[in-house]
């Protein structure tokens, strides 16, 4: 098949209560089944449209919120995907498996892949020194079953987040599995953040589309659920299929089904506490496609012009714990440059009509990120500043008026690896609406 | 015409072979 119906479900899980004592088993399968009650109707909805695969997000059964302990009621021990294991045909053949095996007969009776996230505990032997007290592992995973009900894949995540009651796998995980529409490729929430597993599935397993369940809290103003997987689907050039968890308290939500050259469809609602499907037909092989975008040298403007004129009134502020050089956008058009370190960022622009109370500026970051100090970013961005006062550019701030009829942002980046981002008012995508052209700018397309 | 209304507009970069392994990825991360 040239094309395929994708669909991703935005879930608002139903969580147990805060409690440190663990709940029973048959409480913990209640909730569990509580939530796949849920999940039930999309998949039958998504099947009914005509998908062939659904995602659904992270942490979707049961929340976030636990020790090693309490967590254990809700974990079953997942095979090998080798072992070739139709849960809901054969249910009793690894153990005590409800839910595998609910999960298994979704996906047969409706004829559609699913993926789902659950936990998966592994017995270990009291000897080897990094066998948990308890005597198992306890990973977060990831299943797919296919439209038979057949076990086809499973992924341990490898990057946790504040996740004390799961334990990193030995290495990075590189889970790929082939349909007759497309070759997949599965991770995690926060993996997206590093180059193994994400970008190694695609650099060295070729996927076509990447299954991606997670659990995001929206970051303001770089990394937006929607904003930054839209940005990764379009720098590695491959579909990803992003489910998110719908939880509003926690700025929980953005989910979407991201095409190489334009997000298909997206979802964002911090209004409602309703989950949602959403449904798009995409590219099998996107590297086939004819909308195939082309390989962007991402410095190559920025290295051969002649930086524009650095103002005398760089200051310096935050996004997050990064400190970034900033410049500000006073006129209602020009060029500017700003650099930090080796990192100059270029912005040619003009404003429609410059709003008065909103001041945006020109920023630049190279360095080690944040307070773990593990991941090197190189970050060039125009934003808008929370208010007319310059302390307040980088933090957060929802809502714009001002129109831009021309920008064109570029960097002197030292890495291939480049996520263009951009965000309207009331955290929007611009779909359609912007480009990157093959030397590295990235451009509005009026 | 022109474009809605923005909030940001950005070049993000990951430079994969300078982060830092000091500690591995394996670490649980609790920023």
């Amino acid at each position: 098949r040239d094309t395929f119906i994708a669909a991703v479900y935005e879930h608002a899980v139903l969580r147990p209560k805060d409690t440190e004592t663990p709940v029973s088993r048959d409480d913990a399968l209640l909730l569990m089944n509580k939530n796949i009650d849920i999940l039930e109707k999309a998949i039958k909805q998504a099947a009914e449209q005509g998908a062939q695969i659904i995602v659904t997000p992270e942490d979707a059964l049961y929340g976030w919120k636990f020790t090693r302990e309490t967590i254990f009621p809700y974990l079953e021990d997942i095979p090998d995907p080798q072992v070739d294991w139709i849960p809901c045909r054969d249910p009793q053949r690894f153990g005590h498996t409800p839910i595998q095996t609910r999960l298994s007969c979704l996906a047969k009776n409706n004829s559609i892949y699913v993926l789902a996230n659950i936990g998966d505990k592994k017995r270990c032997d009291s000897q080897d020194s990094t066998c948990p007290p308890n005597g198992y592992f306890q990973y977060n995973t990831n299943v797919v079953y296919d439209a038979k009900g057949q076990l086809v894949a499973r992924y341990h995540k490898y990057h946790l987040y504040s996740e004390p009651q799961f334990d990193v796998p030995e290495k990075p995980e590189l889970v790929t599995f082939d349909t007759t529409f497309g070759r997949f490729g599965i991770f995690t929430c926060f993996d997206i953040l590093f180059h193994d597993p994400a970008v190694a599935l695609v650099k060295d397993f070729h996927v076509d589309t990447i299954l991606y369940p997670t659990a995001w809290m929206n970051v303001l103003p770089l990394l937006t659920a929607i904003e930054f997987h839209s940005a990764w689907a379009m720098g590695l050039r491959v579909n990803l299929l992003a489910a998110n968890i719908h939880h509003v308290q926690q700025n929980m939500t953005g989910s979407g089904i991201y095409a190489p050259h334009l997000p298909r469809a997206y979802h964002y609602d911090m209004e409602t506490d309703s989950g949602r499907l959403l449904l798009s037909e995409v590219d099998s092989r996107p590297r086939t496609s004819p909308a195939y975008p082309t390989a962007v040298g991402w410095s190559a403007y920025a290295t051969t012009i002649k930086p524009f004129p650095v103002r005398k009134n760089t200051f310096s502020g935050f996004i997050s714990r990064d400190a970034f050089n900033f410049t500000a956008l006073f006129e209602n058009a020009g060029n500017l440059t700003v650099c930090h370190k080796d990192l100059c960022c270029h912005l040619s622009y003009r404003m429609l009509r410059k709003e008065e109370n909103e001041v945006y500026v020109l920023g630049a970051f190279t360095g080690l990120h944040g307070r773990r100090r593990r991941e090197y970013w190189q970050v060039c961005t125009m934003l808008k500043c929370k208010t007319t006062n310059l302390t307040t550019c980088g933090q957060p701030v929802e809502t714009a008026l001002t129109r831009f009829d021309i920008f064109s942002l570029s960097g002197t980046f030292r890495t291939e690896y480049v996520f263009p981002e951009v965000l309207l008012t009331k955290v929007q995508l611009s779909p359609g609406k912007f480009e990157v052209l093959k030397d590295g700018r990235l451009v509005n397309k009026n | 015409g022109p474009s809605e209304p923005i909030l940001t507009v950005s070049l993000f970069g990951r430079w994969y072979t300078k982060d830092s392994h000091s500690s591995s990825g394996g670490i649980s991360n609790l920023e």
